[in-house]
């Protein structure tokens, strides 16, 4: 089983479009995927489901005692089970900063847990909930969207990362790759992404998901890209993204 | 003496490009503005100074017992100062949480300091950086990207605004208005456009901040886009985004 975490504390880089459409293109490739929403904007719960900030949620499994089977949900994508989010994840840093052991509440609410691949979608940030999901992972991957911002943030992004991995002692813990999000055919896309091959040489994944609007469109319409347009650039880009991640991840 | 935060919890929807562009559009129309980074990314520190998460910077104020003043910088922008950020910050929230009055480390650090206005970029996240910038300041300005999540997510965000300012009791606190950015010329960004009309008569923005790629390439050259290319569409809107914001910040 497989456990990825899709982090980068940049906001509005892909994140949630990742964790919703790596989701679907792995079910379409005949695996059992769990998302776990760990973003109090709860943008992966309602891309998937229709549904705005449902309780119970993560949170009460996190900051409460409830069990985590007991709110795994179905979703509008066959084969993709949802773990929901809810707004009230905006306060759990402050809440969980003073309990021991709460970089590993996740990790221990999935032990149980039995799918092919468990899909992680995490806020824009690198406090407690993000430490959770790497916590729980073994793998990570990084979506970079091609602007000045989102490039120049990665050396602080990866330094954080292995830090993280090491302070919570995590030896597996691996950087499954980064990948390029909102490519276009403009000069700065195409220099940005010269950039990130000679920076991430070795660790920049092939596929590049291109700046689609059929993206946003699907999330309208709570439906993955896949369900939603599956010839379109993006749906291409994320079929794709499916099966290089499929391969990587199951090389270790 | 107005200090306006920049908040919106959604990420990559143009906060900090907004702090940028709005304190140079403000300086333009004579007045001294300071720019206080609140950001773990130090976003708004490069695009003002071309420098990365420099070492001292707010978080040694927040978090240490540096004192403000002696972190007040120029920037490449006249009469724009800023108070810069740097990476520590992203793990200011757990490590301020055990603090009594944590939300108003920043409220007291700027009591000494005299600008015309102070302009907070806040993270996306609204946890205690960002209550922090809300305890500092006299309004609440939103850019609502005109995309599904954006929108879909107000109504939490004012909700916590809303229950941040009586919890933190800052009754004169207001919100002085919500505005759209990423504005384009196609059917999704028109009729996203009129859900906001609807939503947010009143409080809405005359200004829309178009989608324009000269915002993001001013950032690469750590000017604002006035100095950039004030004639873009971009320059425009943030020029217009000045006026309206003196216009009603005068006001109350
Ligand atoms: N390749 C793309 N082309 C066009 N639009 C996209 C693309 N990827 C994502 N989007 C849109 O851009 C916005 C930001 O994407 P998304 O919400 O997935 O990023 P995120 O990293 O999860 O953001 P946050 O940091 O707030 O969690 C969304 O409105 C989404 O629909
Ligand atoms: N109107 C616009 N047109 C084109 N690009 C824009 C526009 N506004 C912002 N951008 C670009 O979009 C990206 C996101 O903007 P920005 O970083 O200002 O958002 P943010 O809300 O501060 O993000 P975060 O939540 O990560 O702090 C940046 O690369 C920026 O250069
Ligand atoms: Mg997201
Ligand atoms: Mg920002």
């Amino acid at each position: 089983m497989s456990a990825i975490c899709i982090a980068n504390n940049k906001g509005g880089v892909g994140k949630t479009t990742t964790a919703v459409n790596l989701a679907a293109g792995l079910a379409r490739l005949n695996q059992r995927v769990l998302v776990v929403d760990l973003d109090g904007q709860a943008n992966a719960t309602y891309a998937l489901t229709g549904r705005v900030h449902p309780v119970p949620s993560i949170y009460d499994v996190l900051v409460g005692t409830r069990k985590l089977d007991t709110i795994i949900w179905q979703t509008n994508e066959e084969n993709v089970w949802i773990v929901p989010a809810d707004g009230r994840l905006q306060q759990a840093d402050v809440e969980m900063a003073a309990r021991p052991g709460r970089e590993f509440r996740l990790a221990r609410a999935l032990a149980g847990v039995d799918y092919d691949y468990i899909i992680i979608d995490t806020p824009p940030s690198l406090g407690v909930l993000t430490q959770n999901a790497l916590a729980a992972s073994t793998d990570v991957l990084v979506p970079i969207a091609l602007t000045e911002f989102s490039v120049i943030g990665m050396d602080k992004l990866e330094a954080t990362i292995e830090d993280l991995r090491d302070g919570l002692n995590l030896p597996d813990l691996e950087i499954l790759g980064v990948f390029a999000t909102f490519y276009e055919d403009t000069t700065t896309s195409r220099e940005t992404w010269g950039l990130l091959e000679k920076k991430f040489e070795g660790r920049l994944l092939e596929t590049r998901i291109p700046k689609n609007l059929d993206l946003e469109k699907a999330h309208r319409a709570n439906e993955s890209v896949l369900s939603f347009a599956p010839n379109s650039s993006g749906g291409q880009g994320y079929t794709h993204l499916a099966r290089e991640v499929k391969k990587l991840a199951s090389a270790h």
